[in-house]
């Protein structure tokens, strides 16, 4: 897999998700 | 490139070279065995990986004896509602959870060995109601998903090590019916699910919080997809995932189990592998742990596959004695359990 095909990867997505709003 | 990854086996080729019977274990008073796992068992300070069995009306646990014979130690009678299935507790010793119904769960229950109080065998219910989905979690918890007629209930129950349930935590709900959980390995905190609308959700299970992160689609190809396992890697979040209901197509033939890697940042996802039902083979009750894939096929034979190179690596054709009716891998994939309808089950070393 590619970037282009899935956007921008961040190692930290769980972080990143968690301090995020709830859906 | 998924289509690319699809060749047809040889199956003259597979048979039995990658499985060696190591033992058979036979339970007499067994008329029709619904499931069958492992789990560990510690007695006098000493670790063994013991067998359970279950009938319709019973629960077995088997301790391993010398010259790879088996012996029943216990027996639970679990009552009136028949056994669905085994819910196993990973890296939990002395405890084990069945669910039990009719045609879906309405009961999981908990069984155990309390070796400091004479030997005391034990049950007790842990949750009741239309239970749609169960999975045993580390650090002796359970998650499930339960319908009302209003509304979805995802909840984490932890089970002390009597095996009393302890406080339980509600995750956030999504509006469709949540089939099926895996853990995402090696992210305590991380748990998904896939959903009767072909959706990946993604939680975080900390104690604080039961947040529901991300809702990702699968793709209107395989309906009701099942996950199995879930690992993140590189920022990738990669899921095995299993089509019961996915129909053959010419490009890529009759899809068994997938390996997909979601973005969860996009929701974007890719096909990463894919491991297709042997020629001429239908059906599938599916097991994976690691990189290892099994599953009873409509033709009363077990197929294995190997994930990470998306082939078929052995067939165990049906037993002269008669039809497979489960597989499942014991806590480690070098060991896999067969079962027949009649109880007998055959661990093959893998």
């Amino acid at each position: 897999c590619s970037e282009s095909d899935l956007g921008p990867i961040s190692l930290n997505w769980f972080e990143e998700l968690t301090t995020e709003a709830p859906l | 490139d998924e289509a690319e990854q699809f060749t047809p086996v040889l199956l003259d080729s597979l048979r039995e070279e990658s499985l060696q019977l190591v033992s058979k274990l036979k339970d007499c008073s067994s008329s029709c065995a619904v499931d069958v796992s492992t789990m560990w068992w510690d007695t006098a300070g000493c670790r063994e990986l013991y067998v359970v069995t279950a009938c319709e009306n019973s629960v077995s646990l088997w301790k391993p004896l010398a010259s790879d014979q088996w012996g029943k130690v216990y027996t639970w009678q679990v009552g009136e509602i028949p056994v669905i299935q085994i819910v196993p507790l990973p890296d939990t010793s002395n405890l084990v959870c069945v669910a039990l119904g009719d045609l879906e769960i309405g009961e999981i229950r908990w069984l155990l060995l309390c070796s400091s109080e004479n030997d005391s065998f034990k049950q007790s219910p842990v949750k009741t109601g239309n239970i749609k989905a169960v999975l045993g979690l580390k650090d002796r918890r359970l998650v499930s998903s339960s319908r009302t007629t209003q509304e979805q209930q995802v909840e984490i129950v932890s089970l002390s090590e009597t095996g009393r349930s302890k406080d339980g935590q509600t995750l956030m709900s999504p509006e469709e019916t949540v089939l099926a959980f895996a853990e995402v390995e090696g992210m305590r905190d991380a748990l998904i699910g896939t959903t009767a609308v072909n959706g990946i959700v993604v939680w975080s299970v900390n104690l604080k919080t039961g947040q529901l992160l991300k809702k990702m689609h699968i793709g209107y190809s395989y309906p009701a997809s099942i996950c199995h396992r879930a690992y993140s890697d590189s920022g990738l979040l990669f899921v095995v995932l299993s089509h019961p209901h996915a129909k053959e197509s010419e490009s890529c033939g009759n899809p068994a189990f997938r390996v997909v890697a979601f973005n969860p940042k996009t929701a974007r996802s890719a096909g990463v592998m894919f491991s297709s039902l042997p020629p001429g083979h239908t059906g599938r009750q599916g097991d994976v742990k690691d990189a290892s894939a099994a599953a009873v096929l409509t033709s009363g034979a077990i197929a294995v596959w190997d994930l990470l190179l998306g082939q078929c690596t052995a067939l165990l054709p049906p037993d002269p004695e008669g039809s497979w009716a489960l597989a499942r891998w014991a806590t480690t994939s070098a060991c896999l359990l067969a079962g027949q309808r009649d109880g007998t089950v055959c661990l093959y070393r893998y």
